[in-house]
């Protein structure tokens, strides 16, 4: 049987049965997409499967890209500006060349309960890394400032339109350096302010969850619409 | 959906049947988040040349099935699946990818003799 496996595995584009350790949490846009189609097929309602209207893309395939990034650790946290900094890396290698990116967001789930209510305004910045750093050594130097805002309260799922940025790593996989995500403290800080930041701080080290939306189109299974006349 | 049983007499007619795949039997529950599985059916069942009209059949498949019966050699016209559809797959990956992908032609809506 195991070779009729791997020949169904790759027929359906997997190189090899995947074995994840353990199953991720699933977003509820996907849950959502899939029991509408699961709902149309069995009251044989025609699905057009290029188009995402839950996400309002065309696209005929979703990824949810897993953060491979990881923490910078500043020991001194009352002597900078920072709450914390991470780098974020999203592995594009699985996109097909053909693959057509249309949609490329990226979530940060900062946590309910790690922003407290008389904690300090906190503000997040977010660039691209554009020279090569030595991982887990240094602080990359931030290039291009991807955004730039508060650090709104309640916080839930901040999104940012990665699209150009995923197009290009797409197409020079070697400038895929990852992004720099930075939480800076907007507060000048007074000795009161001081334990709840060190607390506000470690709590979103420990909620703080990225991850990349990706769709694309393979326009072998689905035609891009035509362009239109100005 | 509800499947039309066919009459005793017709049962060995080409025809749907049901085919529940258990993504659990394969083993591969432990990475296909959504569905649990799907009902992929299948075709089978006979198409005698007296019945290839009705049976859904392709205008090729008549002309086999007649020359079936004048030249043995000429292999029966076969059940085959007349229409397809798709379904969606939820998984994910070694590298901890969610994967959300449709797959065509992975459910037997319809059979007939081809």
């Amino acid at each position: 049987f195991q070779f009729q496996e791997d020949a169904f595995l790759r027929f359906l584009g997997l190189d090899k049965t995947p074995s994840p350790l353990k199953l991720q949490p699933v977003p509820y846009i996907l849950k959502k997409i899939v029991q509408d189609r699961e709902a149309a097929a069995a009251n044989e309602v025609t699905q057009d499967l290029c188009y995402l209207k839950e996400l309002g893309v065309r696209g005929n395939l979703i990824r949810l890209l897993a953060d491979h990034g990881f923490y910078f650790y500043s020991p001194k946290i009352s002597q900078d500006k920072f709450c914390l900094q991470k780098a974020l890396y999203f592995n594009l290698s699985a996109v097909h060349e053909k693959e057509q990116f249309t949609m490329a967001q990226l979530g940060l789930d900062l946590g309910p309960s790690s922003y407290f209510h008389l904690g300090p305004d906190l503000e997040l910045s977010l660039s691209v890394v554009q020279e090569p750093y030595r991982w887990g050594r240094s602080t990359p130097k931030p290039g291009r400032i991807l955004a730039l805002q508060s650090v709104p309260r309640p916080q839930g799922t901040l999104r940012f339109n990665l699209l150009d940025v995923a197009q290009h790593w797409k197409n020079n996989p070697q400038k895929n350096l990852g992004l720099l995500l930075e939480i800076l403290v907007k507060d000048d800080r007074d000795s009161g302010l001081h334990v709840a930041l060190e607390d506000t701080c470690a709590g979103l080290r420990r909620s703080l969850h990225a991850s990349l939306l990706v769709v694309t189109l393979d326009p072998q299974q689905c035609h891009l619409p035509p362009r239109q006349r100005r | 959906a509800a499947i039309p049983v066919p009459s005793p007499s017709c049962r060995s007619l080409c025809h749907r049947h049901q085919l529940f795949i258990h993504f659990r039997d394969l083993g591969w529950h432990k990475w296909i988040i959504a569905p649990k599985g799907f009902m992929a059916n299948y075709c089978h069942g006979d198409c005698p040349f007296s019945l290839t009209t009705s049976l859904n059949s392709s205008s090729y498949a008549f002309m086999q099935a007649l020359m079936h019966t004048v030249d043995p050699q000429v292999p029966q016209a076969v059940c085959i699946p007349t229409k397809l559809s798709p379904i969606s797959m939820l998984y994910q990956d070694n590298d901890d990818n969610v994967i959300l992908r449709h797959y065509e032609d992975m459910v037997v809506d319809e059979c007939g003799c081809g």
